[in-house]
């Protein structure tokens, strides 16, 4: 599983 | 994307035109603080170091290649084209004290030990504290150009209004980035003194002036 970080935000 | 991340975004990309407005008015950076903008280009080399390895959408693209190169170009214009506007000695502020502890907590809290992760927790502890030696050049000197103070407000008002976007995105797509969300508080914490003082005064038309 992927860090729970939103990967579209700036 | 909802309305407050859009607005947020749209806060930071004024924030930028507006300093890039007064020193070219202006023909001076007084009052910026350079090492608050040297951070800033740190922390956007870092997080967005994922342009080299990951697609996300256009919007995503654009956004982090203006924000790296319009901070590049600010820097380039403090350093060079206005450098004599500049004054060393009021922009004072010890950055090893920022940049240290980020790295260390960095390295303590993040998601996964991985360099890219890494670099992207730092950038995120980074940019909460990245205004302090405005903010303390700004407490040395007691007063700021009006101009200077729209931008630090359209800047303040980028990383509030991810809040209620971290808020909808809880709600609608039930996720929680604890870093980013805390980082936020504390960011936006720090604008809280000068929000007050830039509504009962900038807002009413008077000077931004501290206490002395």
């Amino acid at each position: 599983a992927g860090p729970p970080r939103a990967h579209d935000e700036l | 994307m909802n309305i407050f991340r859009l607005l947020g975004d749209l806060a930071h990309l004024a924030s930028i035109f507006i300093l890039v407005h007064k020193m070219h008015t202006t023909r001076s950076c007084r009052g910026i603080s350079f090492k608050t903008q040297a951070l800033y280009v740190l922390v956007f080399l870092t997080r967005y170091i994922d342009l080299l390895y990951t697609w996300i959408s256009l919007y995503n693209f654009v956004m982090k290649v203006f924000f790296i190169s319009s901070s590049g170009y600010i820097l380039y214009l403090m350093k060079y084209r206005f450098r004599p506007t500049h004054d060393p000695s009021l922009d004072t502020f010890k950055v090893e004290y920022l940049v240290g502890p980020c790295f260390v907590l960095a390295l303590i809290f993040n998601y996964r030990f991985e360099v890219t992760e890494i670099l992207w927790t730092f950038s995120i502890y980074l940019e909460a504290v990245a205004i302090f030696p405005q903010l303390f050049m700004m407490q040395r000197t007691g007063e700021a150009e009006t101009i200077t103070t729209h931008y630090l407000a359209a800047l303040g008002a980028y990383r509030a209004l991810y809040i209620p976007n971290w808020i909808y995105r809880y709600f609608t797509e039930g996720t929680v980035d604890p870093i980013a969300v805390v980082a936020g508080i504390v960011q936006t914490g720090l604008y809280l003194d000068f929000f007050y003082v830039y509504v009962t005064k900038v807002l009413q038309g008077q000077k931004f002036e501290l206490p002395a």
